[in-house]
């Protein structure tokens, strides 16, 4: 997966998203889901018929939010994800995403909910807001935050861009896709970073690859503007 | 690229008919054999056979309105309620 969230020069948040994933049958399965409450939207999102949790959504006019794989434990430690669930009744990372689209009240209450709540495996949380500076990625482990990276937009910091790969270390010498990110979201400029531009950075190879699913443009302040397109051919 | 279908969810109803709005867009053997097409080319068929139990069993610890939720899916899909679970577990089980 790849998530970028980027604030332009006026203070507008922009977030989007590669959903990444091995099954050419989920482009078939992708549905955007609107939650109503009193039948009017709560939250939406973006996920997979029969798949109840979200990895992309977005709380209208208060915050967006998505996740992307954390995979850094060997194979071995799976009985650690079944401890985490069934014993200590963990929640599955997509499931906290929305009960965090439900419940939280704006940006800094998601980021905390999305920081703090044990959850069953490791996981990085992208997170926009509606006001200038409101960006964040969170590196989760299952008991709580490992990492906040937040916008600095006032020290260079205008955008964020998260694959699969903790933001401090080398990306693995195979895996491009953060440094083209990086490199189209520089040429492209803070002055001319919209969600069309946003979308042709993840439009590019191999941001977009093999296995990209679907790509969500969405900002919280412009909820509207909400948009999944399923990727034919990645 | 295409825009997907777009359904509503009303919290406001049960867990278990809430995603109902599923079946006016996809047909309920179609999902089915999606899913497993999805389980088949992620966990091996002998594991799959053995954890079957296993995850039925464990289906009662599931929270609400996820287990309701889960479980009207899978009445509705007329499917395995442990391949259900299965698939909104493949994150956390990714590594098993």
């Amino acid at each position: 997966c790849t998530s970028i969230v980027a604030q332009d020069t006026k203070g507008h948040v922009y977030h989007g998203r590669n959903l990444d994933y091995p099954h050419p049958v989920l482009r078939n399965l992708t549905i955007n889901i609107n939650f109503l409450k009193n039948g009017k939207v709560a939250y939406q999102g973006t996920s997979f018929a029969g798949y109840v949790g979200l990895w992309t959504g977005q709380s209208p006019h208060k915050f967006t939010v998505s996740g992307d794989q954390r995979g850094t434990e060997h194979w071995w430690n799976w009985w650690k994800n079944v401890v985490s669930a069934f014993l200590f009744r963990r929640s599955p990372v997509s499931w906290l995403v929305r009960e965090t689209l439900e419940d939280a009240e704006d940006f800094t209450d998601a980021v905390m909910r999305l920081s703090k709540t044990p959850i069953i495996a490791g996981v990085y949380y992208i997170v926009g807001g509606v006001r200038a500076g409101e960006g964040v990625v969170i590196t989760r482990d299952r008991a709580g935050p490992v990492d906040i990276w937040p916008l600095e937009p006032l020290n260079g910091g205008w955008f964020r861009v998260e694959t699969n790969f903790d933001h401090w270390r080398p990306t693995p010498s195979r895996d491009h896709r953060r440094e083209v990110a990086n490199k189209a979201l520089n040429t492209t400029g803070q002055n001319n970073i919209n969600m069309h531009t946003l979308y042709k950075v993840l439009s590019l190879s191999p941001v977009c690859n093999g296995i990209t699913v679907y790509t969500t443009m969405m900002s919280a302040a412009s909820p509207d503007n909400y948009k999944t397109l399923v990727r034919a051919k990645g | 690229d295409v825009a997907p279908p777009t359904i509503n969810v009303s919290l406001d109803q049960d867990p278990e008919v809430r995603w109902k709005p599923l079946m006016d867009i996809y047909d309920p053997d179609y999902l089915r054999e999606a899913s497993a097409e999805v389980i088949d080319s992620t966990i091996p068929k002998w594991m799959h056979h053995a954890v079957i139990p296993i995850v039925t069993a464990l289906e009662k610890f599931v929270p609400q309105p996820y287990a309701g939720e889960i479980r009207g899916i899978a009445s509705l899909l007329k499917g395995n309620l442990a391949d259900a679970v299965m698939l909104n577990f493949a994150y956390e089980v990714s590594a098993f």
